[in-house]
């Protein structure tokens, strides 16, 4: 199984 | 006072029909430079990021900075109104709670005009750093949808491989499992029929094959998507809109547990 990432975990919220 | 028309309506109507599916509402900044929208999908696995320059419009005013708040199921049901050969335009007075649509027919015979109440949207805007992709790879449009299409039908997710040789999607589930190889092409007349892949390194990633899939509702807007990918950083899925600007979508990788 492969895990969904997020893109809070590579963009930063300004 | 903010004031854009664009003799094509059918390319806002298409923008509508590329975002809705991943969106319900979304901010659209308006500034003398242009329309921009950046949003995440609620599940914030992907991210629709738009442009429109003002100069792609043929009559763009913009007095004062300002972000309309639209709910797009709304904005979807208004723009059906038009016909693709309207001209529309888009006008909102400073801090106004409404925005309105005007459409004219080519001989002005028939003009319509709509008005949408407009939402406070929190505006969460992401930093999205410039990347040295190790991989993009151009292709056809309509043949990126149909890969998307037919490989979700295996599985939930794609696995995209890029080497010098050329791009291969694949896809495996409870039926089997499936693997299409495109290649470089070679020498190609036209342009937006080629492949093409800029390589520094190989890659290979993981991705949701459902989100892939609602990208590809940009198809209509370009011949031609750009697939941008590097180790464990978000694919950046790219369609230009016409001469006036682009629809970039961002999808975060699935992590082999």
């Amino acid at each position: 199984g492969a895990t969904q990432g997020r893109l809070d975990s590579f963009f930063k919220v300004l | 006072m903010f004031e854009a028309r664009l003799v094509q309506s059918s390319i806002l109507k298409k923008v509508l029909e590329a975002i809705k599916d991943l969106l319900n509402e979304a901010t659209f900044d308006c500034s003398d430079s242009g329309i921009q929208l950046q949003a995440m999908d609620n599940s914030h696995v992907s991210l629709v990021s738009m442009n429109l320059r003002s100069d792609g419009f043929d009559k763009y005013r913009c007095d004062r900075n300002i972000s309309m708040g639209m709910n797009l199921g709304s904005m979807t049901k208004i723009l059906k109104c038009a016909a693709n050969e309207d001209v529309v335009t888009m006008k909102a007075q400073d801090n106004a709670d409404t925005v309105t649509f005007v459409f004219e027919s080519p001989n002005q015979e028939k003009v319509s005009d709509y008005e949408m109440k407009l939402m406070n949207l929190d505006q969460e805007h992401l930093g999205i750093p410039e990347t040295e992709y190790a991989c993009v790879v151009r292709l056809p449009a309509g043949e990126f949808a149909r890969i998307c299409r037919d490989l979700s039908q295996f599985g939930e997710s794609v696995v995209i491989s890029c080497t010098k040789e050329g791009v291969k999607f694949s896809s495996a589930g409870d039926i089997g499992s499936a693997n299409i190889k495109l290649a470089q092409t070679s020498n190609v007349d036209k342009e937006e029929l080629a492949v093409t892949v800029e390589m520094q390194e190989p890659v290979t990633l993981t991705f949701a094959s459902r989100y892939l899939n609602s990208f590809t509702k940009a198809t209509s807007l370009s011949n031609v998507v750009q697939l941008s990918m590097s180790p464990d950083v978000p694919l950046v899925v790219e369609y230009r809109i016409g001469e006036i600007g682009h629809i970039r979508y961002y999808l975060a990788p699935k992590i082999e547990d």
